[in-house]
């Protein structure tokens, strides 16, 4: 663990009467290999050890007798510090109907977490959602939304007639909420790539349109070293109110919650921990802090 | 600054952020740059081309060959597998259509029993490319979807069964035994069959993919590897990392959402837009 080799390099420094920049500039070297191999994006990574090494020149590490305990502790303290607050989820207000959009990169798990999502509000918070699959593209993604919504008694709009656009079905979907009083839309859009300009502009015009109150860039876990240019991009044009990490039940570091929250400084809101729709978690930063260093 | 460039710290340190940003791997990155700075040092390598040209070989050595997918007369069975929504059910769309373009006899196995609308999604592709499916309903065995297309396979004289099944993490042990009994079955009853384990990674996937490439490699005896997603802008270092450590050959890559989205993997052409 990354503890222990910092144990290690500091059993051999034992020897000298006081510790150098240089000695620091080793231990520096062994955090930042761990952050990279969590997949932590490579430029996050050098500005997040310039910001640990001024504080591990300060007195608490240079004059510690604990020296390797001093800098994992402002490692991991800064590490929670960035990748922000606790969350409490998604919080629905009024006005009713409230619309969250959720969007992301092909096969990300949009589709499967807004049936999470959608059976987190209904049956934990007393909410009333609607379903509405957007996604008219990709084979039978509406009967795979329509099956996750009849599986935990959600109502759902989807395209029976084969020709409407997404941005038509989802005026429908905001027009039948209105009328049957349901309190939050949930709407899952097709999967896309950051730089599909025709896509991306789909997106564009639902947001502008519909005002959707929450816009979840869905993420996951697993994604290397471009989930920063996916978050920067997907969040400069829409304006992204959060994060969801999907598939954090495997083995994958995540580094990428640290590259996403640096680069925009939007929060993680929930994390995906499974295929079946009980498997939603609130983000609890110090657990991830802890997975990402190893 | 390209070209006859002499070889600072600062031009060294761009070709380290070049390779780490194309997920090639953290040891992968430092065993390079070792060798990079060893070189410079030595006075080997005087100018960024020496530099660049140094690791296009590297990897071009690591690569080798292209490699086509192999079939043989009789019944071939590929077996398609990987983690969550890395492109399997795609990519066999991708893949019949081009069997059947070469005049081979195709059907496939919609597996995927579990997923919601798992079934339906590849059923709706096999019949816009008009290509026979072999379906159960949604909840039943795989195994025994897989039992009932081999039987149907060897009944209707088909060349190649392509088998699709559900997204798993490999760390979900009860999962990989489902492939193990599935992989199992194809031998048992289809033992003279010609048999392609195909694993498909997600190209925006980190180095997580050396992880699950290892993993179901152990599980099943991986034989071949589809790198899906490769139009986005992850460049896909990782494949490099596992050639390097498990010698499986890339066959395809997945440049798109389209059934003609396919190509034969180009080593040449992945180390070009590797450097682009
Ligand atoms: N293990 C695990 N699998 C997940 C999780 N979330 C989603 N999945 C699986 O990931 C795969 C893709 O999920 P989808 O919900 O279809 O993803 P999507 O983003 O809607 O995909 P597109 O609409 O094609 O872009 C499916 O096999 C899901 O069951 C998770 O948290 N853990
Ligand atoms: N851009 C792009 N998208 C792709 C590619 N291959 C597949 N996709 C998309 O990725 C998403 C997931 O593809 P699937 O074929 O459903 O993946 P899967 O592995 O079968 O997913 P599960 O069965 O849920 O595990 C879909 O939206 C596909 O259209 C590719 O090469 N490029
Ligand atoms: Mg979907
Ligand atoms: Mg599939």
């Amino acid at each position: 663990s990354l503890s222990q080799k910092l144990q290690r390099i500091f059993d051999k420094l034992k020897r000298k009467a006081k510790l150098t920049e240089k000695d620091i500039d080793l231990v520096l070297k062994e955090i930042r290999v761990a952050l990279l191999e969590a997949d932590v994006n490579y430029k996050v990574v050098r500005v997040f050890i310039s910001r640990v090494k001024e504080k591990a020149l300060g007195k608490e590490v240079m004059e510690s007798f604990t020296p390797a305990q001093q800098i994992i502790k402002i490692v991991r303290d800064e590490l929670v510090y960035l990748l922000g607050e606790t969350s409490k989820g998604i919080i629905i207000k009024e006005p009713y109907p409230f619309l969250i959009l959720m969007v992301g990169l092909q096969g990300s798990g949009k589709t499967t977490t807004c049936g999470k999502l959608a059976n987190f509000l209904k049956k934990e918070k007393g909410k009333r959602p609607l379903l509405v699959g957007l996604d008219v593209k990709r084979p039978a993604a509406s009967r795979q939304l329509a099956i996750i919504a009849e599986k935990i008694g959600v109502s759902y709009v989807i395209d029976e007639s084969g020709n409407a656009t997404p941005v038509e079905l989802l005026g429908k979907a905001l027009k039948k909420a209105e009328k049957e009083g349901y309190d939050v839309v949930i709407g899952d859009t097709a999967g896309r790539l950051q730089i599909d300009e025709d896509m991306m502009s789909e997106l564009e015009e639902m947001e502008r349109k519909y005002k959707p109150r929450e816009i979840l860039l869905v993420i996951d876990a697993m994604i290397g070293q471009e989930a920063v240019n996916v978050a920067k991009t997907f969040n400069e044009r829409l304006g992204i109110t959060g994060f969801i990490l999907t598939k954090m039940d495997g083995d994958a570091r995540g580094g990428a919650a640290l590259s996403i929250r640096e680069i925009t400084g939007k929060p993680i809101k929930l994390i995906g921990t499974g295929e079946k729709l009980e498997d939603l978690e609130f983000f609890y930063p110090d657990r991830i802090a802890s997975r990402i260093l190893g | 600054f390209r070209g006859k460039t002499e070889l600072g710290e600062e031009e060294i340190e761009e070709i380290e952020e070049i390779l780490f940003q194309s997920d090639l791997g953290t040891q992968m990155v430092i065993s390079i740059m070792d060798k990079v700075r060893d070189g410079v040092k030595k006075g080997e390598i005087k100018t960024y081309e020496d530099l660049e040209k140094l690791v296009k070989e590297d990897f071009l050595r690591i690569l080798g060959e292209k490699k086509t997918l192999e079939l043989k007369d009789g019944l071939n069975v590929i077996l398609v597998i990987g983690v969550n929504g890395t492109g399997k059910t795609t990519f066999i769309a991708k893949l019949s259509k081009r069997l059947k373009k070469q005049g081979k006899k195709v059907l496939i196995a919609a597996a995927d029993t579990f997923r919601a609308a798992g079934v339906k999604q590849m059923v709706v592709w096999a019949e816009r490319l008009n290509i026979p499916v072999v379906a159960q309903q949604e909840g039943a065995d795989p195994s025994s979807v897989v039992f009932d297309a081999i039987s149907s396979a060897k009944a209707r004289g088909i060349d190649v069964l392509i088998v699709d099944t559900a997204g798993r993490l490999h760390t979900k042990k009860n999962l990989m035994e489902e492939l193990k009994k599935i992989k199992r079955v194809i031998m048992k009853n289809a033992p003279s069959a010609h048999l392609e384990v195909l694993l498909t990674l997600d190209a925006t996937t980190g180095q997580n993919a050396l992880i699950q490439a290892k993993n179901f490699h152990e599980n099943l005896g991986v034989t071949g590897l589809v790198i899906n997603k490769l139009d986005s802008t992850s460049r896909g270092g990782h494949i490099i990392t596992i050639k390097n450590e498990l010698n499986i050959p890339i066959i395809f890559i997945g440049t798109g959402e389209t059934e003609d989205d396919l190509e034969e993997f180009n080593p040449e052409k992945f180390v070009e837009e590797l450097f682009k």
